[in-house]
């Protein structure tokens, strides 16, 4: 009667990752749940900014359905009432279930994040979240700031917890719960980092000496780059430590060590994210959930750090619309397991030797975000929604996305052959 | 061809960087850039676009560019312009 569903959903993560064959990160968590996985390597967001890829790959509608390109409206009164991957699970009998960041927050999910439309019970959002833009990073002289790059004492911070380590805390709260009660449930676990800014516990940085931090391989800004599509990073700028730098706008680089060290610290938090994730999958084994639960681990677009004179998102640069992709489905990506077995055991970032990165099974075919609502639907053995008509607005259930469990189990020549066996664009245009 | 495509889109307020272009507010959008990547390339029109009606005119193209995977992977070089490239693909979109 249908997998649970864990899907997990990271903010601004480009593939970083190990098993995106990345040499400096550590990712053990994540390398190991993709090794269990589905992994598509050409995974794209639709709009590379928070709310509107959200409402687009959660309603399963383009941006120009969602007509959300900003952060200022709510689909269901600006658009159409458009139905969600939660809400379709929720109509079929599912509890859903919302922890940390999933729909951005404020109008563009109605204040509440769509609930209660998506949701069973009110979203869960941690406690300290309201600090995440507060002055809490010290300074060489010993002050707060509300720095970009933010390595901090834990302890030191409002109430001795950062907002990740509170969602994955509630997340496996409510996972016990669940097997608790044999309640068939869809849980979405929205992580905050790697956004800005890059706060995150100061041991991460251990994992990544400054000397082993290189530069982006194209630091500049190309030189035949229209000027319409550079994205000049206004909000990193406001950040304390960048603002202090007094970089030239729009055009100005920042200084290469300083490059360096934000580069550092988004390594560093996504180790720190790596550990959390790793808790929360630990906890899925532990509660005896791992066979009946798919996972779906992504990101809402991904990040530009330093590439083509570029920081933050903005932009249609496959660094910002990039996004990591995988899908883990007991019996199909995977054999079965034992009872008892462990699927997904924690590795701890600073201990695992990363001799290689196990493998799964990794796609490279082009993908959108955009599927994942009829990709879930698939797999989860519920009725797929239809495809949307050219025009949308009037209809509450359809997909502006193709499912992709085709590629699932789709040889690489099968895969190859979709493009048509077109080995040279050229002669086929 | 029937090869799978991803497109993504981002808004602008204007041709050149500005202070709201990162995030340009419904109202005060005036461009949308259309990419379409594939496999072998990533293909994006900057376009006039009227938020008032959510038009995108692709015969209003403010910019375009054209970057070839198999040799540009980190899309540095815009070749929109070039004669032989860009042609091509004007002519198909």
């Amino acid at each position: 009667d249908g997998m649970n569903v864990l899907i997990i959903v990271v903010d601004d993560l480009r593939p970083v990752l190990g098993c995106y064959g990345d040499n400096l990160v550590k990712s053990p968590n994540i390398d190991q749940l993709a090794s269990r996985s589905i992994m598509f390597t050409n995974a794209y967001a639709q709009q590379a900014v928070c709310a509107p890829s959200r409402v687009s790959f959660l309603t399963g509608r383009r941006p120009d359905t969602t007509r959300l390109y900003d952060f200022y409206s709510y689909w269901r009164v600006h658009s159409g009432n458009y139905s969600t991957i939660p809400q379709y699970f929720k109509e079929n009998g599912y509890m859903t279930l919302s922890v940390g960041k999933v729909f951005h927050p404020g109008i563009s999910s109605n204040y509440s994040d769509d609930y209660p439309y998506s949701w069973s019970m009110p979203p869960f959002h941690p406690s300290t979240e309201k600090y995440e833009n507060d002055k809490t990073c010290r300074g060489k002289d010993g002050k707060l700031y509300a720095n970009l790059v933010c390595p901090v004492d834990v302890t030191e911070m409002p109430g001795s917890t950062l907002p990740d380590i509170q969602s994955t805390e509630e997340a496996i709260r409510l996972l016990n719960v669940m097997k608790t009660n044999k309640q068939k449930f869809f849980l979405a676990v929205g992580y905050h980092k790697p956004h800005i800014p890059l706060r995150y516990p100061q041991e991460f940085l251990k994992l990544y000496p400054l000397e082993n931090i290189t530069l982006a391989p194209d630091p500049w800004v190309p030189e035949k780059l229209p000027s319409v599509a550079y994205n000049p990073w206004m909000d990193i700028r406001q950040r304390d430590d960048v603002k202090a730098l007094n970089v030239s706008f729009p055009y100005g680089l920042l200084p290469y060590n300083f490059q360096r060290q934000i580069r550092q610290s988004y390594y560093a938090a996504v180790s720190y994210l790596d550990m959390q994730v790793g808790l929360l999958l630990n906890a899925l084994d532990d509660a005896g959930l791992s066979n009946s639960t798919i996972v779906v681990f992504t990101a809402d677009h991904g990040w530009s750090l330093g590439e083509h004179g570029e920081w933050a998102k903005y932009s249609n640069f496959d660094v910002a619309t990039r996004v990591p992709l995988m899908f883990y489905v007991p019996g199909m990506t995977t054999s079965s397991v034992t009872q008892g077995e462990r699927v997904f055991p924690y590795l701890d970032p600073f201990s695992h030797i990363l001799d290689l990165v196990p493998q799964g099974q990794s796609k490279n075919v082009v993908v959108e975000l955009v599927s994942l609502f009829p990709t879930l639907a698939e797999l989860a053995g519920l009725q797929v929604p239809p495809v949307c008509p050219e025009t949308s607005f009037h209809v509450a259930l359809c997909t502006e996305g193709a499912s992709i469990v085709r590629y699932f189990d789709a040889s690489e020549e099968k895969v190859e052959e979709e493009k048509d066996g077109c080995d040279d664009t050229y002669r086929c245009v | 061809n029937g090869e799978p495509v991803a497109f993504s889109q981002y808004p602008r307020p204007a041709d050149t960087p500005q202070w709201n272009s990162d995030k340009p507010r419904l109202k005060d959008i005036r461009i949308m850039g259309y990419s379409v990547r594939t496999i072998d390339y990533r293909y994006t029109v900057w376009v006039r676009f009227n938020p008032d009606n959510f038009s995108a005119d692709f015969k209003d193209v403010h910019a375009g560019e054209l970057y070839m995977m198999e040799t540009d992977p980190n899309q540095d070089c815009n070749i929109y312009n070039n004669t032989s490239h860009g042609v091509f693909f004007k002519k198909i979109f």
